[in-house]
Formats: C-alpha cells, structure tokens, sequence
C-alpha cells in the first residue's frame, strides 16, 4: 500500500513512521503508543500547529483528510492532552509519570507556568535527583549543573546570585532527597506542581458580548473558568462539569448552560471558529474523563493498577 | 450527546452524556 512518512516528537525523542494513506488518526496513535509501550493512552494525543493555531489529530478521521500542515514528513508533537485531578492517584505506569514530569517541567521553565522562585528550587533539586541518582560530594562536585536548565530565566534574572549560588541551594535540597529512586523523584515533583494554580490549565482569549471586555477562558480537569487577562492564577468564575448542563458554538460564539436553570447563561467570543472547535474538544475530553474518575474502574485499570503496586514494592526492595 | 449540526456549529450534553455511561 501507498505510505506517507510522519515524524513523532515526543517529550525526549524522536520517531520516524510509515503510515498507509488510508490510516485514520487512531491507527497512528496507536502505533505511537505501541512504540513507547504506553498504556495509559487516554491523557495523550498528537499535536501540530496550523495557520498559527494548535490542533490536535482526530481519531477517528484518516489523517490525511485532516488539516495538517503539507510536509515531508508531516510533523507530530506527542503530548500531554489531558491531565489527571490527581497525579499520585491516576498515573499509573513509570513511562506516563516520566512524560508528564518532562511535559510540566518545560511548562515550567517555560515560563507557561508561574512558579515561585523558593518552589523552583525545591522542583530543580527533584529534577536533578532524578538525572544524577543520590548526591554524593566526591563526586558532584562544584560546576557539575553548570549544563542543565534547571531554573526558569525570569527567576534567574530576579535575583542577583551567580550561577554556582544557585547551584548551592538547589544542591542543599538535592542532598535531603538521598534514597529517592528516578520514579519517586519525578512523582514528587509533580505532586507539587499540580498545585501550581496555572498547571493542567489551557488557556483561551476570549471577547465577552456587552461590553467587550477581554477575558481569558481556561479548561482543566476540573471545569471551565473564566479569569481577567491579567490575573491566570484565581478565576472570577468557576463552572464545575457537574454543574454544567450543555456547552454549544455557532461560529465565534460559545455557550455554557448551567445545570440551575436560574442561573445565567454564560456566552462569549473566541478569535476563530477554529479555536471553538478546540474548546469543545478539550471541555469534552476533560468531562469523559471526569466521569470516568467517579465510576467503577475497568478491568484494564485495576489491573493496571496492581501491576504499578507489584512494580512499586518491587523496585523499593532491589533499592 | 456531541452533535455538529453544521461544519459551523457543534453541541455538547454533559447531562446526556452522564446518562448514558451510568
């Protein structure tokens, strides 16, 4: 059969695929999976930038049908698409927790997620547990994080310390973590990131109808929140998806129905019909998830979830 | 409970959608 090459960048590689013409966005998704060995698929997705917009591949439409960009090979980012309301709870498998600790951690040196410089700290001294194992002195010695980017630069620039001050006090956290495995490192860090406000948050410019004032619109695990454009830490408003009745679009405009009927309907503005479809996309990917979370877990996730437990104590005794 | 009445326009019931996976 006649193929087309696409090109997979997941967090820490690179992949090349011959994909048949008539695969569907699933078939290549599931062979990106396949690859990793990851099984908790439903957090993920491919994504690619269109006209300046992000998109993410549909499953069941074939990929070619889809608006991609026209390249050879066509390129995909595999990322994070949903995040759990709990990390320690729900992700399951080393290779998930390694994906969303690297996924989190550019977000935050990124700067796409504030975090305050004394928690930048303690996250670095996690991450460098991570890479280097047990903090031993005769060995790390002084320079040894001259190579890694472990702090974002707007801390950096905040305070006048030299590069080897800053990597005194990370180290001084760093040598607390003794006996911590990789695993471990990556899920404390990202149990403290989750409590960043802006973590797991996609943001969206939004235009309300009256008076036209600017709002950011963000969907998470959680709900859709609605935040002025210069505060993305605490939103003015909260719609919970249990609280939800019906989220609909016509063009630019967007409508959220409340399950109280008394209470108001909330309609606004996004830039392109493009983005409204991508909002719909993640409000319904989020919700699945929602109600997924509060039912009965499937045979598949118990048993996964006492292959992590086996896996866990495991790893623990050999350490 | 996800319909796209036209390439323009798409709804989504959280309450039927609620329904139906109980």
């Amino acid at each position: 059969p006649k193929t087309f090459k696409v090109q997979v960048i997941t967090m820490d590689a690179e992949m090349e695929f011959s994909c048949e013409m008539k695969w569907k966005g699933k078939d290549l998704f599931d062979l990106v999976c396949r690859t990793l060995g990851l099984r908790e698929t439903w957090f993920f997705g491919l994504q690619y930038t269109i006209k300046g917009v992000c998109a993410w591949l549909k499953m069941e439409k074939k990929v070619l049908e889809q608006e991609i960009p026209k390249e050879d090979p066509v390129k995909f980012h595999f990322l994070a698409k949903f995040y759990p309301e709990k990390v320690e709870e729900e992700l399951l498998q080393e290779i998930t927790q390694h994906l969303f600790f690297l996924q989190v951690k550019k977000q935050i040196l990124d700067e796409e997620i504030y975090c305050s410089p004394e928690v930048t700290v303690l996250l670095a001294s996690y991450a460098v547990q991570a890479k280097y194992g047990d903090y031993d002195p005769a060995f790390h010695k002084p320079g040894f994080l001259a190579q890694d980017e472990l702090l974002p630069k707007r801390v950096l620039k905040q305070y006048q310390m030299t590069v080897h001050m800053w990597e005194e006090k990370i180290t001084a956290w760093y040598a607390e973590h003794r006996g911590i495995a990789r695993d471990e490192a990556e899920m404390n860090y990202l149990k403290i990131a989750q409590d960043l406000a802006m973590y797991g948050v996609n943001y969206f410019s939004i235009e309300q109808n009256k008076n036209h004032t600017d709002l950011l619109l963000g969907v998470d695990a959680k709900g859709i929140h609605v935040y002025s454009i210069d505060n993305r830490f605490s939103p003015n408003k909260s719609f919970e998806w249990s609280a939800i009745r019906n989220i609909s679009y016509s063009e630019k405009e967007l409508t959220i129905k409340p399950l109280d009927k008394k209470a108001e309907v909330f309609k606004f503005f996004s830039s392109q019909l493009k983005v409204n479809k991508l909002i719909l996309q993640l409000c319904i990917g989020n919700h699945d998830l929602f109600m997924k979370r509060r039912r009965v877990d499937s045979i598949e996730i118990q048993q996964m979830k006492a292959q992590a437990k086996e896996e866990k104590a495991r790893k623990k005794m050999e350490h | 409970y996800f319909a796209r009445k036209a390439n323009h326009k798409g709804s989504y019931s959280l309450v039927d959608a609620l329904k139906s996976k109980v």
